[in-house]
């Protein structure tokens, strides 16, 4: 464990929070996409199976549990509670999340560590979460602009990519037997993702003031 | 090197 890798980690963490709150205070799911919530639950359902048998250690396990129940937490209040089902716009929150799945599921058969079963489904889960915030970037797109907490929501899964990031360079340089090309390929496509929102964010946050991203 | 297996990361 290194200092990136647990600062990345509590980002992660800080853009669950945010979430919730907006979603459960802010009563409204308006600007989220649960295409991409569902696509997080599909990524952390798949990948954390191995809660059933590894057991790397508590801090990792207990992380697990949090962020399939916080992605539950999350589509089931989006999908069923009202009155943010009633907040959700399907016209809006379209994307063919199909055409991500599939692709993603095919490179999980074939690119993989060892051709285990687990090894497929760890992967494809590695892939679908590389691109899994398209749909939210893609709402964001629409809308043109965006409300200050989801586009903190956004920065701060961006921080945690960006963490991660830094996290595998330290890492590469510390350890001996550090090797993940899988891992490093979906992180970097994940992580340049969100570039353009990052630049946007930084735009309309700079000088300490609070505005509400602008995208074009 | 060698590829990784274990999965220590989340």
């Amino acid at each position: 464990m290194n200092i990136f890798r647990f600062l990345g980690d509590m980002s992660h963490i800080l853009s669950f929070v945010i979430l919730l709150l907006k979603i459960t205070q802010g009563k409204s799911a308006a600007g989220i996409s649960l295409r991409t919530q569902e696509l997080y639950m599909i990524v952390f359902c798949s990948r954390y199976l191995d809660l059933f048998w590894n057991f790397s250690s508590l801090y990792n396990s207990f992380l697990k549990v949090v962020f399939i129940a916080c992605s539950s937490a999350i589509v089931y209040i989006i999908r069923f509670k009202s009155p943010q089902k009633d907040t959700w716009n399907p016209e809006l929150d379209n994307f063919p999340i199909q055409y991500l799945i599939g692709p993603c599921a095919v490179a999980g058969l074939l690119i993989n560590q060892d051709w285990t079963p687990f090894e497929m489904i760890w992967a494809f889960s590695i892939y679908l979460e590389a691109v899994a915030i398209l749909p939210q970037l893609f709402l964001l797109q629409k809308q043109g602009e965006v409300e200050n907490l989801t586009s903190h929501y956004v920065a701060a899964l961006g921080a945690y990519r960006g963490l991660y990031l830094m996290n595998w360079v330290y890492r590469y340089f510390t350890e001996d037997d550090y090797l993940q090309r899988i891992v490093w390929f979906a992180g970097t496509v994940q992580t340049g993702l969100y570039i353009d929102f990052f630049y946007h964010y930084y735009q309309s946050k700079r000088g300490g003031l609070s505005r509400p991203v602008k995208l074009p | 090197l060698r590829e990784m297996v274990e999965k220590d990361e989340l």
